[in-house]
């Protein structure tokens, strides 16, 4: 049975889409099978990974508005142990034409489940929104990894994340974990990155992962040539923690 | 009558509030009376003004949904010659509501036309999305500034932006032009991103403004003061580079 992990944080831009696809390898990388979603219209996961618009047929779009279709049939094989189902701009219609559905919110949570048992993991990109897709990733997952940029109007929006998930844990999955808030493009030199930080492991404590990604301009190269940063430089220290990160997700399954 | 520009890019993260909270004190530091409004959900334009939510009670939520209203209610005053009509996260209803009202796209259109007589220019601030609330704002829009990251995740959703303003100009706003798009959080030294502003200027040529607002943590500290760069450090390279977009903002109306 698939772990389920949505990566959600509404403010844009603070890498969830790249936290995505290199947890996800990091994890294929260990010889777990994983499937990555893409729940952001914008589309960059596939992109990431050098799938680009036209290759992509089957999109989650389809799959959310039509549950009749089987599933499978969208999952595209990016490397060894690691399928992607691609999202495209159709999506962006998806939050009005699934508001107007029965079980708007359950939907993604049924296509999980028809692909747990082929998967070991299950990561979700989500857009920056708390719209209904995101609603609907907060309902398929089990656990939640919020990456936050150390910038004041990043850490601002935490507490309407947590608000949000609080809601969605009430109303639709009383499961939902979070397992943790993972410093990104971090630069420790300035003051006001470094006071975020601390700011943040005050309010949030353990939820804080104890490693930080630092900023590198490697990342933005690697999305160019199409791959996440663990192939495009395996040994980079950015690469480093995104396998420390899929060591300690790992690690808790067996504690839990 | 004013001119009203619209602030977009469905990429998160790029600079979006910081340029309208920054070309808006521009304007009014050079005594034009301008208008900001927020219509991003996660209300950070207010922020970075010093406002919080609890101090909104008349958001741009009420006035979309309900057209009686005095628009003029909602006007919060920053600063000399500079209000502003916040939002808040209750915003993130309105586009499942406005999808249903009649006359949908042009509710924040409506708005504006109320106001223009008070005021020189109206800025709009947008969300990381291209759906309803996004299109409300280009058809609101005479004119349009695109922040753009230089970096390839950022660069690649341009050409869908530019598909949507095409699709609002033919169906809801002829008058409708792009003014510019602006390099912000620009660091010139590593390859990929002079490659990605050089790839950038060739693509879309003298749509791009030719100067950059430099990266520089001084922003991210300024919204944590409640201020524009403007007045938080006045003399900063960025603060003078948003001086020069609204100067060539200005200039552009004298020749039109
Ligand atoms: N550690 C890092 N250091 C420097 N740049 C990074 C890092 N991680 C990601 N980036 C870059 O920052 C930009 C934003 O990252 P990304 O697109 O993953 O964020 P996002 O939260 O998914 O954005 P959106 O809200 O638009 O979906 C991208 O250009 C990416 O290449
Ligand atoms: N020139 C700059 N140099 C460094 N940091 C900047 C610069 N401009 C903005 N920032 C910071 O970058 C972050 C993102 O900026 P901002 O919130 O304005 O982007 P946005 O496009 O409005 O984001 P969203 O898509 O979430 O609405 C903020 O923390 C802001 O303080
Ligand atoms: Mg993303
Ligand atoms: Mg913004």
């Amino acid at each position: 049975m698939a772990r389920t992990i949505a990566v959600v944080n509404q403010k844009g831009g603070v890498g969830k889409t790249t936290t995505v696809a290199n947890l996800g390898a990091a994890l294929a990388e260990r010889g777990l099978s994983t499937l990555l979603i893409d729940l952001d219209p914008q589309g960059s996961l596939g992109s990431v990974f050098g799938l680009e618009d036209a290759a992509t047929s089957l999109t989650i779009y389809h799959l959310l508005i039509d549950p009749e279709r089987d599933p499978g049939a969208a999952c595209v094989s990016v490397r060894p142990r690691l399928d992607l189902i691609p999202a495209n701009i159709h999506l962006a219609a998806a939050e009005l034409e699934l508001a107007r559905l029965p079980e708007r919110e359950y939907r993604l949570r049924r296509i999980v489940q028809r692909l747990a048992d082929r998967y070991a993991f299950v990561i979700i990109d989500c857009g920056p929104s708390l719209g209904l897709l995101t609603i609907n990733a907060l309902t398929a997952a089990d656990e939640i990894i919020i990456p936050l940029l150390c910038e004041f109007l990043a850490l601002r929006g935490i507490g309407t994340l947590f608000e949000t998930i609080a809601r969605v844990r009430r109303t639709f999955n009383p499961q939902l974990q979070v397992r943790g808030i993972l410093p990104v493009m971090y630069d420790p030199r300035p003051a006001h990155t470094r006071q975020i930080l601390a700011e943040t492991q005050a309010l949030f404590g353990e939820y804080v992962f104890p490693f930080t990604v630092r900023r590198s301009i490697r990342f933005a190269e690697a999305a160019v040539a199409g791959m996440p940063i663990l192939e495009y430089m395996p040994h980079h220290p950015g690469a480093q923690v995104y396998r420390t990160l899929a060591e300690v997700i790992v690690h808790d399954q067996q504690e839990a």
